[in-house]
């Protein structure tokens, strides 16, 4: 069985596009089958692989009954993109309505899923019907963070609601801090902070690097805008670390 | 009648919370009545203002009916604050359920909403039920944006949302350019393609200020936390021009 991997944070702008991109893309380098499903309406994850907006999309799957197998696109060798769309906006009150509401996207990606060796579910910021789909759906929840006192205050918040919908904080793998300014006390402290109270949990933090916020203008990759960058080395010892963890390879 | 401003972006983490803070602290500064409602389940407006978590809450209004007046919390003189609260996430799913689910929000404030000069709904990243509400209640949108090529992407399909909730993007007053870094070539380079795209809907930038980032950790507006800031400096003169847009004393 494949991993099912959210990728999430209530918090805002603290790195999970950039983790999903750069983690799905490390994994398909070294061989991995990876499908990635846009979460957010923001499309920012086709967006940062550069590629058109597809015909078919993951509202169709959700609320037209497409089969996944038609809405995929194929992002870069190696992974496939289940893409969001505007349209899901108004989808979520559509979903809510229904007697099955948490468990819609899980039972949607049942067909393809033993395709993969991975499928990594990026999320939009707060809380709303997919986001808790792709909780549902997940095996494994990775949660990147800023060193900022808002989103490590946030923390406490998503593991209380990370109990509440998944029964245990048993599938909470990584906590990933983001954006790390060595220049900055405040980043220092933090990670000190997250250490003392995530413990293993917490991983290298990922170095602050214009490299990345300049990449998905490009429609690159890091290892493809700048192989010998800060975010490149830092985002392939991130996939090493959860190599090792699932036993890929 | 008050001014109902929605500070929103589907962008996380663009600095709407810090936004919503101090243009609100400055504009009670100045002696205005004040009422924020923080419509984020992260509660970032309760901790940048150090304010305890209050008895009663938004959700109490929105879901347990009880009145608006009973569920305040003084935040500084002249700032109410209606707080959010973890049971806003199960919250979602049943406001969708409701017939007059779009006008819950506004509904709930009219009881209210005379004593004010001006009412502030902080918005989370993303689209969900609460957000439409504070859309739809909304006389005016103030929208922050980063610097940063996903934001500054998301903002076309925040207006294509504004116009069909809105019906027209008549209420988009401003979008303040936040986090802009002088010695960064990309803040310029999309600085610049901000103003060609949307005129005089952009204003004079906030710029980076790790003063801003530390306040909220103190509970202290920038303000209180370091009046000769940038921040300060920035958000004060926001205030200035918000009020004659809005012809504030
Ligand atoms: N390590 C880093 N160094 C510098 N910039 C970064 C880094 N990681 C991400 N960024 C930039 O910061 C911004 C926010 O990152 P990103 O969009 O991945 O966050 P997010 O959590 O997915 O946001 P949202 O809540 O809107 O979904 C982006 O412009 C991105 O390019
Ligand atoms: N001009 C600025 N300079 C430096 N840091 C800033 C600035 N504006 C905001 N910040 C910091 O950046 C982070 C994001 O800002 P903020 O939380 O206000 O964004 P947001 O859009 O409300 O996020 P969310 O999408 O999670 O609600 C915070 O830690 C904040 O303190
Ligand atoms: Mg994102
Ligand atoms: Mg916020």
């Amino acid at each position: 069985m494949p991993r099912v991997i959210a990728i999430t944070n209530f918090k805002g702008g603290i790195g999970k596009t950039t983790t999903t991109v750069n983690v799905a893309a490390g994994f398909a380098l070294k061989g991995a089958r990876i499908l990635i499903v846009d979460a957010d309406v923001q499309s920012n994850v086709r967006i940062s692989f550069g590629v058109e907006e597809p015909r078919r999309n993951l509202y169709d799957v959700l609320i037209s009954n497409k089969p996944v197998a038609d809405c995929l696109t194929p992002a870069r060798p190696n992974i496939d993109l289940l893409a969001s769309s505007d349209d899901l906006v108004a989808a979520q009150s559509e979903i809510s309505r229904r007697p099955d509401w948490g468990r819609v996207l899980e039972t949607a990606l049942r067909p393809v899923v033993r395709h993969y060796d991975f499928v990594f579910i990026d999320c939009s910021a707060s809380m709303n019907v997919l986001n808790l789909n792709a909780l549902m759906a997940a095996s494994d929840i990775l949660v990147p963070t800023a060193l900022e006192h808002l989103a490590i205050e946030g923390l406490k918040q998503l593991g209380r609601n990370i109990s509440r919908i998944k029964g245990t904080m048993g599938s909470l793998r990584m906590i990933v801090p983001t954006m790390f300014d060595a220049r900055n006390r405040q980043s220092h402290v933090l990670l000190t902070t997250l250490r003392e109270t995530y413990g293993a949990l917490v991983t290298e933090p990922i170095r602050i690097n214009v490299r990345l916020s300049e990449a998905p203008a490009h429609g690159k990759t890091i290892y493809e805008y700048d192989p010998r960058s800060n975010g490149a080395t830092d985002y392939a010892a991130l996939v090493e670390k959860l190599s090792v963890m699932f036993g890929f390879k």
